[in-house]
C-alpha cells in the first residue's frame, strides 16, 4: 500500500 | 538490517557524539555552523513524526529519539549555553534558500501526497543539502579543527554507507526507494571534496586548511 508507506530506515 | 546499514547508523551516531564532545570539552562552538544544526533539527523532526504513528522496532524508536534529542541539545549548547563562542559573522548562509526549494520539491515529487509522506520527503531532500552552511563556514574561515573534521567525516560516511545498504537491499530484498537513493547520492557527492582533504591532510596529522 503506497499510501501508508513505512520507512524502516533512519 | 545489514552490515552497511548498521555501520551507517553507528557512523551517524558517532558524528553527533563527536560534535557534542567537541562543544562540551572546548566549551566552544567555534567553527560549527548553527545554520546546519538548525537544518538537521528540522530534518529529524519532520522525518520522525512517524514515531507516533508507526512502530518499527525498539532500535528504530530509540535511535530516532536519540537523533531528535541530541540535535536539540546541540542547538541549546550553541544558541544558549556557549552563545558567546558562536561564530556569527562567518555563519552567514541563508537557509531559506535551502528550506523553500526542498519544501516545494517535496510537494511536487513524492511517493504519495499525504502530510506525513510530504514531510518525510522534505526531510530527505533537506538532509541532502543541510551540510552546505557548515561547508560554507569552513570555506570562509579556511580551516577546521581536527575534531570538527572527524565530525564531518563521520557525518558524510553515514550516507555513503547507506548507499551501499541500498545497493545491498536492492539485490537481497528487491527493495528500493528512488527518492532516498537520489537524495543520498547528492548528499554524499557534496562531501567528496571534504573527504579528499580529510584523507590527504587530517589523516596525516595535518590541520584541515584550505588552499588560499
Amino acid at each position: 500500500n503506497r499510501d501508508q508507506q513505512q520507512h524502516d530506515e533512519l | 538490517m545489514n552490515i552497511f546499514r548498521l555501520a551507517g547508523d553507528l557512523s551517524h551516531l558517532l558524528a553527533i557524539i563527536l560534535l557534542l564532545i567537541k562543544i562540551w570539552k572546548t566549551r566552544s562552538c567555534a567553527g560549527i555552523s548553527g545554520k546546519s544544526q538548525i537544518l538537521f533539527a528540522v530534518v529529524y523532526v519532520s522525518r520522525y513524526l512517524d514515531l507516533v504513528t508507526t512502530f518499527i522496532s525498539l532500535y528504530n524508536t530509540l535511535m530516532k529519539l536519540v537523533f531528535i534529542t541530541s540535535s536539540f541539545a546541540t542547538l541549546y549548547l550553541m544558541y544558549v549555553k556557549f552563545k558567546a563562542t558562536y561564530d556569527h559573522n562567518h555563519d552567514s548562509f541563508r537557509i531559506e534558500f535551502l528550506l523553500l526549494p526542498c519544501f516545494v520539491l517535496a510537494l511536487l515529487i513524492n511517493a504519495s501526497f499525504t502530510p506525513l509522506e510530504v514531510l518525510w520527503t522534505f526531510s530527505i531532500y533537506l538532509e541532502a543539502v543541510a551540510i552546505l552552511p557548515q561547508l560554507f563556514l569552513v570555506s570562509k574561515t579556511g580551516e577546521a579543527e581536527s575534531i570538527t573534521s572527524h565530525y564531518l567525516f563521520a557525518l558524510g560516511s553515514y550516507r555513503a554507507l547507506y548507499l551501499l545498504n541500498w545497493i545491498y537491499r536492492y539485490y537481497a530484498e528487491g527493495h528500493y526507494d528512488l527518492i532516498a537513493i537520489f537524495a543520498g547520492a547528492i548528499q554524499t557527492i557534496l562531501y567528496c571534496d571534504f573527504f579528499y582533504l580529510y584523507i590527504t591532510k587530517v589523516l596525516k596529522g595535518k590541520k584541515l586548511q584550505l588552499p588560499a
